[in-house]
């Protein structure tokens, strides 16, 4: 189990929530804020099985809108091993 | 030092709160969102001594309300290895 | 590459994120609630380079205003090793 720290921006959220959940893949919205910019972002923690992680940033990447500055990326994305995962 | 990502409902806030600052927990609460079902959830993070990962996780078991739907589960649970703790 | 979530008081964002973003580091805000106290504090995630570290935990510890009460810290920090850091 691997869990993805994805910040993305907020006009993204739909169609990333859609893409990720038409896939069976679950998913969790944090609202959170750029640093640099205070422009509004969404934190999303997605746990997901090892060899998943890269279909899950297949469908962020392809759900995203083009940035129009050419500087600023789609997606921000941190992957980190889970040391236990359970649902109580 | 292991740190906690519980995601709860947000009714059982008050309740998970209390049962953790009672027994010296320390936790940090954050407004989130479910993917699927897009109703309120809260994000814990909670950091502990690693041998008091499982007490954390009992008293989050036995203070939530048991769900009504079947597939729902009462809290979904990361534990991730710390690096590095510190307060400044 | 370290993701560092620094968990901070509300009265101190504007400060630290002036002190983080004018030395280059990335940051993002999410507004959370202290479990004890139940006042605002801010979680920040930081993703910084490994020999980043401790001049973001420097820059956080020097930009924080000095807690009232004794036993309270300016900031709670924990640092976490990331499997994979990319950018979509
Ligand atoms: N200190 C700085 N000096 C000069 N330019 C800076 C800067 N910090 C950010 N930028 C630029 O401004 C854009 C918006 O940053 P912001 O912090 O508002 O919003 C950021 C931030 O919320 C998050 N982010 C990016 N890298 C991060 C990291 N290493 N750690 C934590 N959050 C990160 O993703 C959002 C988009 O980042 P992206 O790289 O696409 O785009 C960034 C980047 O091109
Ligand atoms: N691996 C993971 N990574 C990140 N966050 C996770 C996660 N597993 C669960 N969560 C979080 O916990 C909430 C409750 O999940 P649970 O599995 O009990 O209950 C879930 C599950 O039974 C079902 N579900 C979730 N996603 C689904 C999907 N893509 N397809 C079908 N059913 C789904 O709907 C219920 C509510 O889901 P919702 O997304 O609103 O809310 C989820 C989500 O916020
Ligand atoms: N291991 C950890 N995991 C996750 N989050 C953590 C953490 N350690 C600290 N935090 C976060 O940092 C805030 C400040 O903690 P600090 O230790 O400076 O200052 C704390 C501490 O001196 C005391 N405190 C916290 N929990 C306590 C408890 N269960 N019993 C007695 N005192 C407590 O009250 C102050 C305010 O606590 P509050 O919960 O409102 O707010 C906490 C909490 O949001």
């Amino acid at each position: 189990m691997k869990l993805i720290i994805a910040i993305i921006k907020d006009e993204d959220n739909d169609a990333v929530s859609k893409a990720l959940t038409n896939e069976k893949f679950r998913v969790t919205f944090i609202a959170s804020t750029g640093g640099f910019l205070r422009s509004g972002r969404s934190t999303l923690l997605i746990g997901v099985e090892d060899e998943q992680v890269e279909k899950a940033l297949d469908l962020i990447r392809e759900s995203c809108k083009k940035p129009e500055k050419p500087q600023e990326k789609r997606a921000t994305i941190f992957v980190l091993k889970v040391d236990k995962f359970t649902q109580l």
